[in-house]
């Protein structure tokens, strides 16, 4: 289960807070996973006391109710990314980031789809630059998009382009993995799937054997 | 058995700031940094094991604007709905009571009963109306809350309370089940000609693919 509780002392209409803080829940922890099992109880309450003195932020487009949705966005996405890095049996995160979709929405699922993938997670914790996996995590999102224009990168080192395999260090991209699951760092995995000007993330973390070893002997 | 939240930031670390960057700073305080709110974690005696507080209050000086945000899980706990139903009355609340322990989840009208009497009680204590009172749980599924730990914990929990920086690592705790860090951020920054601040705090470790609406 995930909870969570927001709080602002800014000021605003409850309309414009309700539609916010759900547009930052689905920039943050609507994008991240640990084990694929959604909850009973997830729940984020937000609460706005108003008492810092600003203005009445009565409209989602204005320039004060953009600048509270980015700061809104920043804590929410630390949070969730937390989690996500406290993931049962974790050794490191896992930030997959897409561009080139034609949506904000579209990058976002493609990045989920990776992030949630298990052959993505077990790779990585076995420091495995496994990038057909995270190409078939891509392609299985539901989302449409030519194959010749996927492009993946893990850290800054280039494993695909043109949606083949490209030439790399193979003993440098799983040194890469390796050191971020010693030091409980993060993994980058970079994805680019077009020309379009959609960009999401999404955050999860490696699957160990602990994951299975605490999930056996806990029970709900 | 109730201990003070005092301590609390000693059972689990906190958590790595992973902030993005942006036209911020991070401050201290969590849940607390903005104006007007308080915080409190106690142990409440809920959990199975242990002594790691397991009762976390936020409290707001003035009538806020209250959202939220629900697993879609069809199968969804008692304060889930609870809270679904009160944010659909009230567009305000100034409180938000948490247990870790009990999911409250798949306990039927029992457990929703129990969501009702938990926030009355608070609402007296705190003087304020039900509705201003939203409630979240977590642990194990199937079992009801254990009311009579968390009802004689109120008093203690709400003498608790504090607007410091420990008032919310407690509280950041007291949410905690199988996580092994505590998470809580905040930060500052300008909206328009005034300083801002927005902080939180959150727990989540397995069962974790949010899907809120």
């Amino acid at each position: 289960t995930m909870l969570g509780v927001i709080t602002t002392d800014a000021l605003v209409t409850s309309d414009v807070w309700r539609t916010m803080v759900q547009a930052a829940v689905d920039r943050s922890f609507n994008q991240i996973t640990v084990d694929g099992d959604t909850s009973t109880n997830d729940t984020v309450i937000a609460l706005a006391s108003g008492l810092s003195g600003s203005t009445l932020i009565a409209s989602l487009n204005s320039h004060e109710g953009m600048q509270l949705q980015a700061c809104l966005d920043g804590v929410m996405q630390s949070l969730a990314k937390s989690i996500a890095w406290d993931g049962e049996g974790a050794t490191c995160l896992i930030e997959v980031t897409v561009i080139g979709a034609d949506s904000e929405a579209e990058a976002a699922k493609i990045a989920r789809s990776v992030a949630s993938s298990q052959l993505v997670k077990a790779a990585v914790y076995g420091r495995d630059p496994n990038w057909g996996r995270i190409a078939a995590a891509a392609g299985y999102a539901g989302i449409p998009f030519h194959q010749n224009k996927l492009r993946v990168l893990l850290g800054n080192i280039l494993l695909m382009d043109g949606g083949e395999p490209q030439p790399f260090d193979r003993a440098v991209a799983s040194n890469y993995l390796k050191k971020a699951g010693e030091t409980r760092g993060t993994v980058g995995i970079h994805i680019s799937v077009g020309d379009g000007l959609g960009r999401g993330q999404a955050w999860g973390c490696d699957l160990s054997y602990e994951y299975v070893r605490i999930n056996a002997e806990y029970t709900t | 058995v109730s201990v003070t939240g005092a301590e609390a930031s000693d059972y689990i670390p906190k958590a790595p700031i992973f902030l993005p960057e942006g036209p911020w700073k991070e401050v201290p305080g969590g849940v607390t940094a903005a104006e007007g709110f308080k915080a409190a974690g106690i142990y409440g005696g809920l959990r199975a094991k242990g002594k790691k507080p397991d009762l976390a209050l936020v409290a707001c000086d003035v009538d806020a604007i209250s959202a939220g945000v629900f697993t879609t899980n069809m199968v969804a706990a008692a304060p889930v709905l609870y809270c679904k139903k009160t944010l659909d009355i009230s567009e305000r609340a100034r409180a938000v009571l948490i247990n870790a322990g009990q999911a409250n989840a798949a306990t039927g009208d029992a457990g929703y009963e129990d969501v009702i009497e938990c926030a009355n009680s608070l609402a007296k204590l705190l003087q304020m109306r039900p509705e201003e009172v939203l409630i979240e749980s977590t642990g194990v599924i199937g079992h009801r809350i254990k009311k009579d730990a968390l009802l004689n914990s109120l008093p203690k929990l709400v003498n608790s309370l504090s607007s410091s920086t420990e008032g919310a690592d407690s509280a950041a705790v007291a949410i905690t089940t199988t996580d092994l860090v505590s998470k809580s951020v905040a930060i500052e920054s300008q909206v328009g000609a005034r300083t801002v601040r927005v902080g939180g705090m959150a727990k989540g470790s397995g069962m974790i693919h949010p899907n809120m609406a």
